[in-house]
């Protein structure tokens, strides 16, 4: 099972249209292994970006040096898991 | 004896629960509610629809989906709770009861059983089919951009390791072929509506141009209408419009091939995102957020029952 110990989803606002190319660009590099759960559409619309642990400095370095501006959406996407899981277990134990 | 009453609808549900209780909706249903299978995914999985009729010879339908991208959880067990409701009101509402007693509804709640299983046993951020690329290491396809509407155009993707893949051709998918195949055949469906998750949003075609619908002003209405209803619940705002005014140019999705051929209330809903847990919305959310759809969906099908084309 894939786990996903780390990784955060990052809610980023772009300010204008060069900031969401800048979002795509980021999107496309395939090392930094990031995923849209929310894409880039427009300026002021939130985006939505999971980025595996081992991405997560590159990847505030490049929002922070763009001045792109982030919140972090979810913390660790695995405590949610894991969260999850225990819920359904009780749900199926009751 | 197995009773609906105690499958909880508060939680999350692996593919093997949410089948049973199908059968067992069935049962305590039988003469409202069939299960039929309308194709085989790509790793031989049934792919079972809920009917819902009252009778009659192909009358006109109204189709729902949900679990399409099989990591939106909150879809398929939004369309658990639905199903439920639809059976229940059944002769209690008004609504339902007219609905019913001149149409036909066909409810696919685990429209992508491959990658519904996958995300309870290896991925569950998994949104695609299960299906093998040749030539690439990745797997699977976005069946949102399998269709052959706008197919292959820049609103989704070539490459096999792209959530966006599009696919190697139009309908390559088993899931999407099925349900291409049973509206052709049907011939007489009516509505469509595709239920997703996540971002607030109620949406009509198109998503593979810009130009509006030759249906627009009224799918904009009715659309306006049901996302009134939907807040007036409890307060979750959605936005509305075409795929491509209101999010970004999506080809090959399924409400722009159903709009293509002929579904004239062509419907796609985005559930609600609380801007905390993106699609991983807690189990603690899933009444809340079926209860407020559900006058929604009720406005598109009494207006699809009030205007017939």
């Amino acid at each position: 099972e894939q786990l996903f110990v780390g990784d955060q989803v990052l809610r980023i606002t772009a300010r204008d249209e060069e900031q969401i190319a800048l979002l795509r660009v980021l999107g496309e590099r395939a090392e930094m292994q990031v995923d849209f759960w929310r894409d880039p559409t427009r300026p002021h619309h939130p985006a939505d970006l999971r980025v595996p642990f081992a991405s997560l400095q590159a990847v505030k370095f490049f929002l922070e040096s763009h001045s792109i501006s982030y919140s972090i959406m979810i913390e660790d996407v695995q405590e949610l898991l894991d969260e999850e899981k225990k819920n359904m277990t009780k749900s199926r134990r009751t | 004896e197995r009773s609906t009453s105690t499958f909880d609808f508060a939680s999350y549900h692996t593919i093997e629960e949410i089948y049973d209780w199908m059968d067992v909706l069935v049962d305590d249903h039988p003469n409202l509610i069939s299960k039929i299978e309308i194709g085989r995914s790509y790793e031989n999985r049934s792919l079972y629809v809920m009917k819902f009729s009252t009778g009659g010879s192909n009358r006109p339908a109204i189709w729902l989906d949900t679990g399409i991208h099989s990591r939106e959880w909150i879809t398929q067990a939004t369309g658990v709770w639905t199903a439920n409701k639809i059976a229940e009101e059944y002769g209690q509402d008004p609504s339902v009861t007219a609905i019913l007693d001149s149409m036909d509804i066909f409810f696919e709640i685990i429209a992508n059983p491959d990658g519904f299983v996958f995300t309870h046993s290896s991925n569950r951020l998994w949104r695609k089919t299960r299906s093998i690329n040749a030539g690439s290491d990745c797997i699977g396809v976005d069946p949102n951009r399998n269709w052959d509407a706008g197919f292959g155009g820049s609103g989704s993707s070539s490459d096999p390791c792209s959530e966006i893949y599009r696919g190697p051709y139009a309908h390559s998918e088993r899931e999407v072929k099925a349900i291409v195949d049973f509206i052709h055949g049907h011939g007489n469906v009516k509505s469509v509506i595709s239920i997703h998750s996540y971002s607030q949003m109620l949406l009509f075609p198109y998503g593979y141009k810009r130009g509006p619908a030759a249906h627009h002003q009224e799918l904009n209405e009715l659309a306006k209408k049901a996302v009134s209803d939907l807040a007036a619940m409890y307060g979750t705002k959605y936005s509305y419009g075409s795929i491509a005014d209101t999010i970004y140019l999506a080809d090959g999705t399924t409400v722009d091939w159903t709009y293509d051929n002929g579904v004239k209330y062509s419907f796609t809903f985005e559930l609600r995102d609380t801007g905390r847990y993106g699609f991983l919305l807690p189990s603690t959310e899933i009444i809340p957020t079926a209860t407020e759809t559900w006058p929604a969906l009720l406005d598109i099908m009494v207006h699809v029952l009030e205007n017939p084309y």
